[in-house]
């Protein structure tokens, strides 16, 4: 299967909000996610990577707009729960490189993050699927970002390739 | 768009990987996974969560089989850059749910980890898009996290609905 990149997407009207050291047990994230659903919050990118201790982090994406809202839910799960601190980013931008047969293409994830590295732009979340490889940078480096994808990955475009600028 | 589940996935071939306090500076996600790629190491997930610090984890999935491989590469990462520790874990299974217009049903991810958490089925990494879920449980808590899964979504399913396992 030959890797065809579809297309490039920035999303810059999205915050991003994260819970430090939550009880790594079972039924925390439901509770959390259960919270948010109750008002309505639409959660886009949920995160949250391996860890060794009985705490872990959990990272998630929403609509800049909802910031406000959600900062109500978190001060409420505070209470409920045990939890170090929760804190907000709204200086984010989402860039993620979509196309088909990227599972088994080992250097593709790869070429995008080097891609990023090499114009001294940092990567501050991660997350990927089959057909998807998404990556949070500063808000003010979105366009970039876009800029060195596309250059990196411009041999594999499709016919009518469109960067979602 | 009504949400409509169109699969679970189980995978228990799959162990992970921890970076912990990998320095949070450009290039260095792409040094990394340029490192796997250069030995043809498939990676599954990669998950990366929001730090406020100078250092990072990152956390990804490969294949079972490649994991005294995948060793070797951290040995060399270890060596030149500062990272703290590198675990390995292989008591893992992936269990994703898969369906078209999760994106605009804030409700459904929510509902996955409550699904679980009723299990007393620890999650311990989270990854999602805008068609997939994706939940680390524990190997032996796999097949119990798919029927966990499937009674939660039963009225949500396509006509000719699988659970995989
Ligand atoms: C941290 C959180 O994901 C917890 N492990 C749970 O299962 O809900
Ligand atoms: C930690 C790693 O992702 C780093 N921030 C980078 O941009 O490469």
């Amino acid at each position: 299967e030959r890797f065809v990149v579809s297309g490039i997407v920035l999303n810059k009207k999205e915050a991003r909000v994260t819970i430090k050291e939550v009880a790594d047990k079972p039924g925390i994230a439901g509770f959390i996610f259960t919270e948010l659903a109750r008002v309505n919050i639409n959660v886009d990118m949920i995160v949250q990577s391996s860890t060794k201790g009985g705490k872990n982090d959990i990272s998630f994406t929403i609509e800049e707009k909802d910031l406000k809202e959600v900062e109500k839910v978190m001060e409420k799960i505070k209470k409920e729960r045990e939890v170090k601190e929760v804190f907000y980013n709204s200086d984010m931008a989402k860039v993620s490189l979509v196309g088909a047969g990227m599972q088994s293409h080992p250097g593709v994830a790869a070429r995008m993050f080097t891609s990023l590295g090499r114009e001294k732009i940092n990567i501050d979340m991660i997350s990927t699927s089959e057909i998807k490889i998404s990556c949070v940078v500063k808000k003010n480096e979105g366009e970039k970002a876009v800029r060195a994808i596309y250059k990196e990955f411009e041999e594999d475009k499709e016919e009518n390739f469109e960067p979602g600028i």
